[in-house]
């Protein structure tokens, strides 16, 4: 493993650990999409497939179980908590996800590696992994006002994903040169998904205002 | 395979 893998994975867990603290701690998920965030569950729990079947390694095991527990977590949160439910924006959490899981399946069907449940189904979660962001970025765009700890939760879970990509080139000139055209080319299309968000992330971070995205 | 090797990765 790679120092950018490495660091791509600890700012997927930091983002995760924002979320649930600004979640428990405000007692609030305004600005949060629950459709981004269930469709997180699916792509962890059909990533995650070969959980019980191979293991790579301990540190692999332990993230994936965090990774799991808490996309089940914060939607428990968003969904049942008494308090943290009444928070949520459902009226602008428009975005129609399930129109989102089909296409991904279908073509996880035509483009896969491997024709096997666990294999198509990974690659099911890796596009769907893809454009799961998208619910969460068309709620931003309505939100009149998106405080600190919602805008650095999609900072740093668009910083774990131009990791991965760094990590990627790293992989392939000096470690192991195999092509991984599967995860490459999904993880290129979620990164350029943050690009838009970036760029008005860090212009309002020198100009100290709030964060705004034009609608 | 690609397949086997890509899933190292979380």
């Amino acid at each position: 493993m790679n120092l950018f893998r490495l660091a791509g994975d600890m700012t997927h867990l930091f983002s995760i650990i924002v979320l649930l603290l600004k979640i428990h701690a405000t007692k609030s998920c305004s600005g949060i999409s629950l459709k981004t965030q269930e469709l997180y569950v699916i792509v962890f729990l059909t990533r995650y497939l070969d959980l019980f079947t191979r293991f790579v390694s301990l540190y692999n095991t332990v993230m994936k179980i965090v990774f799991i527990g808490t996309s089940f977590a914060i939607v428990w949160y968003m969904r049942y908590h008494k308090v943290v439910k009444q928070t949520y924006n459902k009226d602008e959490d428009t975005f129609k996800h399930y129109f989102l899981l089909l296409p991904c399946f279908v073509l996880a069907l035509l483009l896969h590696n491997e024709f096997t449940t666990m294999d198509v189904l990974w690659t099911f979660s890796l596009y769907l992994e893809a454009v799961a962001i998208l619910p969460q970025l068309v709620l931003l765009q309505q939100s009149r006002n998106i405080d600190n700890l919602t805008g650095n939760y999609v900072f740093f879970l668009g910083a774990y994903r131009g990791l991965y990509v760094l990590n990627w080139i790293y992989r392939y000139f000096l470690q192991d040169h195999r092509a991984r055209w599967i995860p490459w080319i999904s993880g290129l299309v979620q990164t350029a998904l943050y690009a838009d968000f970036f760029y008005y992330y860090i212009l309002s971070w020198k100009k100290h205002e709030k964060l705004k995205l034009p609608a | 395979t690609e397949t086997q090797a890509a899933k190292d990765e979380l």
